[in-house]
């Protein structure tokens, strides 16, 4: 894989999102993905629809959390995802409301990633943001630079946070992941988290995955 | 009912500013039961205000702060004014919250609270040593912690329903920098911990508004198709 690689270099990855005081994390993992792999197979990048998860994902539980396997089979199932602006996030559980008429993205079916971290790396480069869980225990302190919290602190089996990797690289000769949060763009750097690359930290390759856009 | 106007919805606190008539009279009767309750020889009189804040209750309640310090005149002399010492040894300043209860109607006033910490200065020996402070509770510490609180307030734009509220949050506040101190101590990589907007939530609230306990319940995931591996660079 290359040295460095960062979507958001290369227009894949929208602005950073807020899912306010909801667990719906999971929704923002799975859109970010969706919207990343949209991008490469249609070379335009949307805003795709949280909200649609939360009302219409019934494997999932909304703000009560949700798994991204779940939420691909649902968006299958649903036919695809609405634009952000066509069903707009309110940050809890309402009717669904969904019209296939304005579904916007699609997909054919979702991958699992391997838990090997070079292996994420150069999947990462080649195909786009992957859809990714860790321990977020550090994330509720973090401020800004690279994270890379003891193990007592980020117990790599406590996952319970979703985010997406949009790239990695390097800072003064500490690996890192450039995650894409969902807690708005007053929170980490710009609403970025940067967590230490090479050592599973927090988890971060247990959960990897990815749709899949024919 | 002239007060109501000066006041915000029932049970909220009002920010005073030092000239304010009732918070001097509730202050006086601050300092009167304060001596009265101690056995100190001289008299002890505010000698700075930090904070004050009304709401509006069955009468009126004052929580007030403010550093209390040593004066010249004993209790038994009847003087009117009292100069405090120049010496700061001498002055021995205490940083205090009171809350008084004030029934206006009844003209009577209740001391409910009286919390009192000693400022403890720097003490320079001749071998100009200083001591060290970490296991003892300065007041630079405190002030310091609330000077940070409130700006954490204005940055986030916090609002708490009480002053009971607003203090449990600046304990859990408290709590949540010594975490982020361990965390920044332990920490292996090159990040900053400190004050975020969480700052004021407690872990279990955090992990509960914000975070998804579904994802390390291993046994709902779904099986996934492995992804192909990458081909190349």
């Amino acid at each position: 894989a290359p040295a460095s690689w960062d979507w958001r270099d290369h227009g894949a990855v929208s602005p950073v999102k807020n899912q306010g005081m909801c667990g719906s994390c999971w929704a923002f993992s799975v859109t970010g993905n969706i919207e990343g792999q949209w991008f490469l197979k249609n070379g335009s990048l949307l805003s795709l629809s949280e909200q649609e998860l939360v009302d219409c994902d019934g494997l999932d539980q909304a703000c009560r959390g949700g798994l991204p396997s779940n939420a691909y089979e649902a968006i299958e199932k649903l036919g695809g995802l609405e634009q952000e602006t066509d069903y707009s996030y309110t940050g809890h559980k309402q009717n669904c409301n969904f019209a296939t008429k304005k579904v916007a993205a699609y997909i054919n079916s979702s991958v699992e990633l391997s838990k090997d971290e070079k292996e994420i790396t150069a999947w990462l480069a080649e195909n786009g943001p992957i859809s990714v869980a860790l321990n977020a225990f550090a994330m509720q302190f973090y401020r800004k630079g690279v994270s890379h919290p003891l193990r007592i602190f980020c117990n790599p089996w406590m996952i319970d946070h979703a985010v997406l990797l949009v790239g990695y690289g390097e800072r003064k000769g500490t690996p890192f992941w450039a995650i894409k949060n969902s807690w708005g763009e007053d929170y980490g750097e710009q609403g970025y988290y940067y967590l230490y690359r090479g050592s599973n930290a927090c988890g971060i390759n247990r959960m990897c995955s990815s749709a899949v856009v024919n | 009912d002239l007060d109501r106007p000066l006041f915000g919805p029932p049970g909220s606190a009002i920010r005073l500013h030092e000239s304010d008539q009732g918070l001097k009279k509730a202050l006086e009767f601050a300092e009167d039961r304060y001596n009265r309750g101690s056995n100190a020889m001289h008299l002890r009189k505010v000698s700075r205000f930090i904070s004050a804040t009304k709401q509006l209750v069955k009468g009126i309640r004052y929580t007030i702060t403010v550093e209390v310090s040593n004066t010249q005149c004993k209790k038994s002399s009847m003087l009117k004014t009292c100069d405090f010492y120049r010496e700061s040894q001498k002055l021995k300043t205490e940083l205090c919250v009171f809350e008084v209860w004030d029934i206006p109607w009844q003209d009577t006033s209740t001391l409910l609270k009286q919390k009192c910490q000693p400022i403890v200065e720097p003490q320079i020996e001749e071998t100009n040593k200083v001591e060290d402070q970490s296991n003892s509770q300065p007041l630079e510490e405190s002030v310091a912690l609330l000077g940070q609180f409130k700006e954490f307030l204005v940055k986030y734009n916090k609002v708490y329903s009480s002053q009971e509220e607003a203090e449990r949050r600046l304990r859990i506040f408290h709590e949540n920098l010594k975490t982020a101190e361990k965390l920044q101590s332990l920490d292996q990589g090159s990040a900053e911990y400190g004050v975020t907007k969480f700052s004021d939530l407690t872990e279990e609230e955090f992990r509960s508004t914000y975070l998804n306990p579904l994802l390390s319940q291993w046994t709902l995931h779904r099986p996934m198709k492995p992804a192909a591996p990458a081909r190349s660079p």
